[in-house]
């Protein structure tokens, strides 16, 4: 099986 | 669920590191790990909380770098944020949670410092005065 590999993100959240 | 379960009367082990071997047996290990953990960790019971904390410094130690990629993602940085941050969960979770969250994440800023973002969360806590000392 092929998998995904998930390399994205988000951004920083600010407080 | 075992290795969180909140009526363990201690941490454990047997299912922490059984925890940890799982995450390296499975191709996509760390990010359904890391998941898992986070909600653990955002867990109204204190006690559940904290042994989610354990099993991810655990998995820290055992898992290597594919699993240090992952806790290096805001994505997963973003849910740590949450549990000491006023503006999220900061209000409602005990002292004892968001005093381990801040002291693995400095500890990792100085083990892991590749993992720059990592670095980006702790500053941004410091500079906005959530992390005091």
């Amino acid at each position: 099986t092929v998998s995904f590999h998930d390399d994205s993100d988000e951004d920083l959240l600010n407080v | 669920d075992k290795a969180t379960n909140p009526s363990n009367r201690q941490e454990d082990w047997e299912y922490i590191i059984g925890f940890c071997d799982q995450i390296n047996k499975e191709l996509e290990g760390p990010q359904i790990a890391v998941r898992l953990l986070a909600h653990k960790i955002q867990s109204p019971q204190e006690w559940e909380a904290v042994q989610a904390l354990t099993v991810l410094e655990a998995c820290m130690k055992n898992c290597g770098r594919r699993f240090h990629n992952e806790v290096g993602k805001f994505r997963f940085l973003n849910e740590l944020i949450k549990v000491v941050s006023p503006k999220y969960l900061g209000d409602r979770v005990s002292e004892k949670v968001k005093t381990k969250v801040i002291e693995l994440l400095y500890s990792w800023t100085v083990a892991l410092p590749e993992e720059s973002k990592i670095k980006d969360a702790y500053y941004m806590l410091k500079r906005q005065g959530i992390v005091m000392f």
